[in-house]
């Protein structure tokens, strides 16, 4: 198993608050 | 909708800063690229906030990086899982 819970790039949504790269929980 | 210009991003927080940015720049790119406008503009919103102000203003700019992004994000996708035709 790879580490397959990679969210790059983040995605915006309009209306939703912007948090970027920090949207990556450990 | 009312034009976004550097003294308004100025009044507002870091984060708000590309939250307004984003929502701006979102309806152009969906445009180009409907299916990856959340991605694309997520991508840009890593640029600077003066150069993304500068895009907004520039539509050839704009296109220009948003043909980067694209290329970027298939990159990215090709070596995720290289299954392709051509």
């Amino acid at each position: 198993s790879n580490g397959s819970s990679i969210t790059w790039p983040p995605e915006f949504h309009p209306g939703v608050p912007w948090k970027g790269l920090q949207n990556i929980d450990p | 909708q009312e034009p976004l210009t550097a003294s308004m991003l100025a009044a507002a927080p870091p984060q708000e800063q590309k939250q307004m940015l984003g929502e701006r720049i979102y309806p152009l790119v969906h445009r180009m690229h409907s299916a990856l406008a959340g991605k694309i503009t997520g991508m840009l919103l890593e640029i600077d906030n003066s150069e993304l102000l500068h895009m907004l203003e520039s539509p050839e700019s704009l296109h220009s990086k948003v043909e980067e992004a694209v290329a970027v994000l298939q990159a990215h996708h090709a070596k995720e899982g290289s299954h392709k035709s051509g």
